[in-house]
């Protein structure tokens, strides 16, 4: 079983 | 001061329906050389980032850095009252509290005026990297949204498989499986039909079959789709316009 990603885990907040 | 002026209102339209169904409350920074925008979905699995620049209107002029907040379901009912083919020219002082939207008929010599009442909205900007992607496709936009569309059907998950001279996009669900491979190829003819194919590496990758539906959204904008994966980053799925693009960044599914 596949869980989803955030995509704030790939980009920080500037 | 912002004056902006579109040479035909169905632009912004088209840039606006490509991605107000994932995102609803968006900051458009206007500056001397375009507007940009980005917004991340309710979800936080999507993140959206538009560029119109400069040359993609008929006339632009921004003095001062400006933010306009929008809800872009209310923009949405202002902009389906101009007609496609008026010019649109969007006004905003420099401390502005609503949007004024103009749209021209010149050759009937009909004008309508609305005004948007804007937002302070307070959402981050996030800095975007450049990076390196596994395997750049650059396709054709319908036959990605057909795609989509078709092999969503039968899953909520979408699997895209690239090797070297394949791009394989794979759904199993409970009612059944489906895929559809494609090849890369040169259309002389027809350049914007061919299929580009740049792999560095094989990807595997797969995503949530809802926001690829909210992706394909953007497929007005453009004949052609960029897609670029890496296995260690989101995918970034891009429209160009004729100054600047839509891009949609979509975070993959992961197995622990």
């Amino acid at each position: 079983e596949l869980k989803q990603s955030g995509i704030l885990i790939f980009y920080n907040e500037s | 001061m912002l004056e902006a002026k579109f040479e035909q209102a169905s632009l912004f339209k088209r840039i606006i329906d490509g991605f107000k169904d994932c995102v609803q409350l968006v900051n458009f920074q206007c500056k001397e050389d375009g507007i940009i925008a980005q917004a991340v979905d309710d979800s936080r699995v999507l993140l959206v980032s538009l560029e119109i620049g400069k040359d993609a209107f008929q006339e632009f002029r921004c003095d001062h850095p400006i933010t306009l907040g929008m809800d872009l379901n209310s923009l949405s009912k202002i902009l389906r009252c101009g007609n496609n083919t008026d010019s649109l020219t969007l006004i905003a002082d420099d401390t502005p509290d609503s949007l004024l939207l103009l749209f021209e008929d010149t050759k009937r010599e009909r004008i309508s005026e609305y005004s948007l009442k804007l937002m302070d909205i307070d959402a981050d900007f996030l800095k975007i990297e450049e990076l390196q992607y596994d395997t750049t496709i650059m396709m054709p936009s319908a036959d990605f949204s057909k795609t989509v569309r078709d092999l969503s059907q039968l899953s909520d998950s979408l699997n895209i498989l690239v090797t070297k001279e394949t791009i394989k996009f794979v759904t199993d669900g409970d009612i059944g499986s489906g895929s559809v491979i494609m090849k890369p190829f040169i259309d002389m003819e027809n350049p914007d039909e061919s299929i580009k194919l740049e792999m560095e590496q094989p990807v595997d990758l797969t995503f949530g079959s809802k926001y690829l539906l909210d992706i394909v959204k953007g497929s007005a904008l453009s004949n052609k789709i960029g897609i670029r994966l890496s296995s260690e980053a989101p995918a970034l799925f891009q429209f160009d316009l004729t100054s600047g693009f839509l891009q949609f960044f979509l975070a993959p599914k992961f197995s622990d």
